[in-house]
């Protein structure tokens, strides 16, 4: 095997959700993930998050391994 | 890597040897406990330089897509996956696809339809990844060095007025993420390293947008980083997005080497296209 070096290939894994009550769609849904949680789910993939931005639509993580 | 939270849609993009699929039992639920089901799942993933370094579940898309079948609820009854083809074995593309009845197809008169191009670029420029290492005993942190490569390489022209956050790995390495506008988002990850150099560029638009500027952020795409070698996979509902692809990279020397379109529950059509500098 070649000296492994860090794979740069990316995993991609997209979900997407529906509201059980149509009323929530118009809420933060997902967004109302506290960060405890969303590091609760980074940690069952081996990251940590090292910066954020958001706006009206959504949060951007980056995240280091 | 990168994660993007919509209020109903989240995407997860992870390089190195990370176990990705692991998130999907947390993120069901606490998606659960705000009253959210699962309506559709899309994975997708290049051709690993390493792949005997990758840890369970991902020896194999085999055994990616038995973890993901035993994962999933049972109401994402549609399912495929597949391996894309390619003529360069190293870089074939594979995806799984999961839906339930209602979300099967995306219709063209959904008022959010996206597309997503996915592009994975290996053997970049030497003098051009050499941009993105961190200057041995440079004390900046990984924010402000990697605001730095923002600038130095030219990243911060490819969507301007775009919302960025960045950020640079000691020694080397750099990640990206780019608001572009409303709820779409560019992002950029980059190992340099001679020999398994590599870095990835992923777009989501709208098929609404001017076509003409899918082409012109390609051509900046490859001017940042000159690769030997480009894949890019489309996924939307409509046919023009593809075919500007080859038009915008032929002229700066990428040749086509292959391109192979398949159809998913819930994406549409994936098309798969590959190029190569000409002096391949």
């Amino acid at each position: 095997m070649a000296v492994s070096g860090f794979e740069g290939f990316e995993k991609r894994l997209e979900l997407h959700f529906f509201p059980d009550d149509p009323a929530v769609l118009t809420g933060m849904g997902l967004r109302q993930l506290d960060f405890e949680s969303l590091e609760q789910v980074l940690r069952a993939v081996q990251c940590t998050v090292v910066s954020a931005v958001g706006n009206h639509y959504f949060d951007a993580y980056v995240l280091s391994e | 890597s990168s994660l993007f939270v919509y209020p109903t849609k989240i995407i997860i993009k992870t390089c190195g040897t990370t176990q990705l699929l692991k998130s999907i039992r947390p993120l069901l639920h606490y998606a659960c406990h705000l009253g959210l089901t699962l309506c559709s799942c899309r994975y997708t993933r290049g051709s690993f330089i390493f792949p005997l370094a990758q840890p369970f579940p991902h020896t194999s898309f085999k055994e990616e897509v038995i973890y993901l079948e035993e994962s999933l609820p049972s109401n994402l009854c549609y399912r495929k996956a597949s391996v894309m083809p390619c003529k360069i074995p190293s870089h074939s593309w594979h995806v799984f696809t999961a839906s339930d009845e209602a979300h099967l197809v995306i219709t063209p008169h959904a008022p959010d339809v996206l597309y997503t191009l996915e592009i994975c670029m290996t053997e970049l420029d030497r003098v051009l990844a050499r941009k993105f290492f961190k200057r041995p005993g440079d004390e900046k942190t990984g924010d402000t060095a990697g605001k730095e490569m923002t600038e130095l390489t030219g990243i911060g022209h490819i969507n301007p007025g775009s919302l960025i956050c960045d950020f640079a790995f000691d020694p080397c390495g750099y990640s990206m993420n780019g608001i572009i506008d409303g709820d779409r988002y560019s992002t950029i990850h980059v190992t340099p390293e001679d020999g398994y150099s590599y870095a990835s560029f992923e777009f989501v638009g709208s098929i609404y947008d001017d076509l003409d500027d899918v082409a012109q952020v390609l051509k900046k795409v490859v001017q940042v980083f000159r690769p030997a070698t480009m894949s890019v996979s489309t996924t939307c509902t409509s046919h023009e997005v593809w075919t500007r692809v080859g038009g915008a990279l032929e002229p700066l020397g990428m040749k086509c080497r292959s391109c192979t379109v398949d159809e998913f529950p819930a994406a549409g059509n994936v098309v798969f296209q590959t190029f190569t500098t000409r002096r391949k």
